[in-house]
């Protein structure tokens, strides 16, 4: 059996926010330890790779380790009905009945939502995420997630952002980071400084170099991964020429959400 | 242009 509670809904819908817009369906699994979600888009050109403890249910029973395939955009609809302090209860029963059911009750008027959600396929998850050596990456990069989501942004509205191959080209050095992308008629570069410990700013951004690197991400998906920030008020950004670039964001010492991809190489 | 790689090749198939 599966039975767990979130007194407030806000963090599966923070979650469904980050994700459903770039992953259609994910797998769930569920053990002793918690929820481990994985979503691949269709061209498998990027993972996410999230992790719940069940320190953050309010209530968690699972007696047997439990997977399954959901709709991430049913349950993205599901979820813009909760409001933020619904409680949900998430249930399932391996009756085989390949549903699980996600209950919403507001506290205020003890009205009750329930939706049954049928499993479905996953395309290619669960896979295996190695740890990556550090060793490997050239340079890491922790700043406010606000500030790259507002950087994803403002140059997806100066970028020819018809052009579906447009990029965003990361470049790091020991003292800053930099943004570029070319639109149509220019270019746009924006240089995010490391903050030096006596700003004492309220969100650092600090830089780990090994060696300089600059590395291409297409700026659709680096949109997507910048909605990490409804889970983190930090983002770190870990750069490898040879190796997955990782977008992670830690959910306050519950888990984290990691979203992967490799940067365009040249031909 | 640039090429993108799809990121399975990285990851094990469980």
């Amino acid at each position: 059996i599966l039975e767990l509670r979130l007194v407030q809904a806000t963090l599966f819908k923070n979650v469904l926010e980050a994700i459903s817009d770039l992953f259609s369906k994910a797998n769930f699994d569920f053990s002793g330890t918690g929820l481990e979600l994985q979503a691949m888009d269709t061209s498998h050109v990027a993972l996410v790779a999230l992790l719940l403890r069940a320190e953050a249910f309010n209530h968690y029973l699972c007696d047997r380790d439990l997977s399954m395939g959901l709709n991430l955009a049913d349950m993205a609809k599901a979820f813009r009905c909760a409001n933020n302090d619904d409680i949900i209860t998430i249930k399932a029963e391996e009756d085989w009945s390949d549903t699980v059911t996600f209950t919403f009750e507001s506290p205020e008027d003890g009205e009750i939502s329930i939706f049954d959600f049928d499993f479905v396929g996953t395309n290619g998850v669960p896979l295996e995420i190695p740890e990556f050596p550090e060793s490997e990456y050239q340079a890491k990069v922790r700043m406010p997630s606000a500030k790259f989501m507002r950087i994803c942004k403002k140059l997806s509205s100066f970028g020819d952002s018809g052009d579906r191959d447009t990029v965003v080209i990361i470049s790091v050095d020991k003292e800053c980071v930099n943004f570029f992308t070319r639109g149509k008629t220019g270019t746009s570069t924006i240089v995010c400084r490391q903050t030096q410990t006596v700003d004492k700013p309220k969100e650092p951004t600090l830089i780990e170099m090994k060696e300089q690197v600059s590395l291409a991400f297409d700026l659709r998906y680096m949109n997507s991964f910048s909605k990490g920030s409804t889970l983190s008020d930090q983002v770190t950004i870990s750069l490898s020429s040879n190796l997955p670039a990782v977008f992670e964001y830690k959910i306050a010492e519950t888990g984290y959400i990691r979203y992967y991809m490799l940067p365009r190489i040249e031909e | 242009g640039r090429k993108q790689s799809t990121i399975t090749n990285y990851f094990v198939r469980t």
